[in-house]
């Protein structure tokens, strides 16, 4: 299962907020 | 961490993203002036069964660790890796704790390393490695998310806003970008553990 989907969307919002320059460096999808 | 006069690398290592994999190789090519970090219990006690020692990492420190190492002394080596976590300079160092102990010349002139991976990955191996079913899984999770955070890893190779990594490992291409990064330094051509 990939980890996007395993993950509740709060806690994908605070990953990427918490992440948002390596979000940015590497290009990944939120 | 790694920092590697020999080879003009600091290798930073991030959290979850196959450092260890990483530092167990790079430990294979370092020379005796070049400073290597404890990893952990197990590890050292696998890299020293191969003739590799952590060095150069501490002033204070170094002596009871190795001691302990050598005899095999689980209990005594974990008292000396919290002491040195509290001090900064561990296996998962801060770039500011690294330029303190390898000075700015050294630290200008190598090329800093780091592993990287997508964060939604890293808090989930986090998770399911630390997940000991004492309370239900989603709470667990939530821990990791929310308050432990050990999948940030900008802090390591972002500073002032600018990347001062010059070579990144990406988990995704985990063996392609091991053997460029050893063509780079001009290293043997290393296996991952």
């Amino acid at each position: 299962t990939p980890a996007r989907d395993v993950l509740s969307p709060s806690q994908r919002d605070f990953i990427y907020e918490q992440c948002a320059p390596e979000f940015e460096l590497f290009g990944w999808e939120r | 961490m790694i920092a590697s006069r020999k080879h003009g690398f600091i290798f930073i290592k991030t959290m979850k993203t196959a450092g260890t994999s990483i530092e167990l190789a790079l430990s294979t090519v370092c020379g005796p002036d070049d400073i290597l970090t404890p990893i952990g219990v197990e590890h050292d006690r696998l890299r020293a069964d191969a003739g590799i020692e952590p060095r150069n990492f501490s002033d204070t420190l170094e002596a009871r660790y190795l001691k302990a190492l050598r005899k095999r002394n689980n209990k005594l080596m974990r008292p000396v890796l919290r002491e040195l976590e509290a001090s900064g300079l561990w296996a998962h160092a801060l770039p500011d704790a690294i330029k303190a102990r390898v000075g700015r010349k050294f630290w200008k002139s190598a090329v800093k390393v780091a592993s990287e991976r997508h964060p939604y990955e890293k808090a989930l191996s986090r998770a399911y490695h630390s997940y000991r079913k004492t309370t239900p899984f989603a709470e667990h999770l939530d821990r990791v998310v929310f308050e432990e955070r050990f999948y940030i890893g900008h802090r390591y190779y972002i500073q002032g806003g600018k990347v001062i990594a010059g070579f990144f490992v990406r988990h995704n291409l985990l063996n392609e970008d091991f053997a460029r990064l050893c063509n780079r330094l001009a290293l043997p051509s290393l296996k991952l553990p």
